[in-house]
């Protein structure tokens, strides 16, 4: 997180607002709801109150604007800029203006009011942009469901104005993961077109051959139609398309593009009912064959006919001595397949059936 | 070669951003020391972003630029 210079803050705990005229995309009621709702997410990790006014002058300010609109900072047009707020000081210090020209929504549909709302009152209270992409105060709007605060906003705001004496924990939305942290584990792994794509929790890590260091992403920036946990992902090389696996539904991607026709339910695979989400999935290009890995068991489908092979599922820890019983996510190069679980990665040759090397998951990520 | 007109508007969306939210100065004298200064704030907001650090206007450079955003500058004044 960061701070405006000077570590600027309100003097009191008692803070007040006015919102001065409305969006016509949303009811009054609901840009009523968002703004408290906004205001609620930092009242209920700090000390601070906030009190609406109905005339005269607040210290946050609040209107909607197109273009210039009085602070000689003008809004850009639909999309781009969203809307800016001014660190707490006086006059127009903590006032914050949206711009009139996006489309102000209260669901997922761009732009949601209370995330913008909410990022924007951190500004009037003294929160910079943070460079974590989990944090509400990261600079670029991305949609996410739940109490929108992370830990690093919440370490930052407190630093400030200190702890809410009467609220207990919340439960903040989980830092962008750390890739060296030793306890890592990831979700899912998957090629796509030579890059290696790692998802863990909100987030993926991408690596390239020309970047020196892993990238990371927000699912959602990426993808907002692909939901924020990914279970299991693998390549199909030969057809040119990556399949995500979420809970019953699957995603597929054609480079960077979902493809049209999805989500479809993972059952179309030839699974069971009874499976609700897959572990991890992989593609032996030798084979052309894609194993499905659930709980302690495994199927085999036939890219090339599209329906299971019979004989499955079998046992992981039968079929693949050294593993354990269970998989994370699974990659295979050159003859080698790779699992993950937990924090440790087992290199597995898959001609001499056995485990070769095991090494910590995040030694993928350079760590 | 001559500049594209696709590559131009990048340049000038470029331009906007970074005069916009890490304080680059308008109106630099000179072509040599312009491209210097937008440059050093590419890097800026490469490493504001945990881009990889080029200094040069690379596509993932653009896709961030090109996003929704808020107003506040990311680099304080």
């Amino acid at each position: 997180y960061n701070h405006f210079p000077r570590d600027l803050k309100w003097k009191t705990t008692d803070v007040t607002f006015r919102i001065l005229n409305y969006t016509p995309d949303l009811k009054k009621a609901d840009v009523d709801r968002a703004v408290r709702n906004a205001f609620n997410v930092w009242s209920r990790v700090t000390p601070l109150k906030f009190k609406k006014l109905y005339e005269g002058n607040a210290d946050i300010m609040i209107s909607f604007g197109a273009r210039e609109h009085g602070d000689f900072n003008p809004f850009d047009g639909p999309e781009g800029l969203l809307a800016h707020a001014y660190p707490p000081g006086n006059g127009i210090g903590g006032d914050t203006h949206f711009d009139e020209d996006e489309t102000w929504t209260k669901d997922f549909h761009a732009f949601n009011l209370f995330l913008v709302a909410a990022h924007e009152f951190g500004h009037a209270l003294g929160m910079a942009h943070s460079s974590d992409p989990g944090s509400l105060m990261y600079p670029v709007y991305t949609y996410g469901k739940g109490y929108p605060l992370a830990e690093d906003d919440i370490k930052g705001i407190q630093s400030l104005y200190g702890e809410n004496p009467n609220h207990g924990k919340v439960n903040p939305k989980p830092d962008a993961p750390s890739k060296c942290d030793p306890e890592l584990s990831f979700d899912a792994v998957t090629e796509l077109r030579g890059e290696t794509i790692i998802f863990k929790d909100r987030f993926y890590w991408r690596l390239h051959a020309q970047m020196p260091e892993p990238e990371q992403n927000l699912i959602k920036n990426t993808w907002p139609e692909i939901p924020n946990k990914v279970d299991a992902a693998y390549e199909n090389p030969e057809k040119d398309f990556v399949i995500i696996f979420s809970g019953i539904k699957m995603w597929a991607l054609n480079g960077y593009n979902l493809v049209d026709g999805y989500p479809k339910y993972i059952h179309k695979l030839g699974l069971p009912k009874t499976v609700r989400k897959i572990d991890a999935a992989v593609n032996i290009r030798d084979t052309g064959k894609t194993l499905l890995f659930v709980d302690e068991e495994y199927w085999s489908y036939d890219e090339q006919t599209g329906t299971m092979d019979s004989g499955y599922p079998r046992s992981i820890e039968e079929n693949f001595p050294g593993i354990g019983d269970e998989v994370d996510a699974a990659a295979y190069h050159y003859g080698y397949l790779y699992f993950y679980h937990d924090h440790l990665q087992f290199e597995y040759s898959f001609a001499s059936r056995k485990v070769m090397r095991i090494m910590r998951a995040n030694s993928i990520l350079g760590c | 070669k001559p500049i594209s007109s696709e590559e131009k508007d990048d340049v000038l969306l470029a331009e906007r951003y970074l005069r916009r939210y890490y304080g680059m100065p308008a109106g630099l004298q000179g072509e040599r020391k312009t491209s210097d200064v937008m440059s050093k704030k590419i890097r800026e907001m490469q490493e504001f972003f945990k881009l990889e650090v080029t200094g040069k206007l690379d596509d993932d450079t653009l896709e961030i630029m090109e996003m929704a955003r808020c107003g506040v500058p990311d680099v304080a004044e």
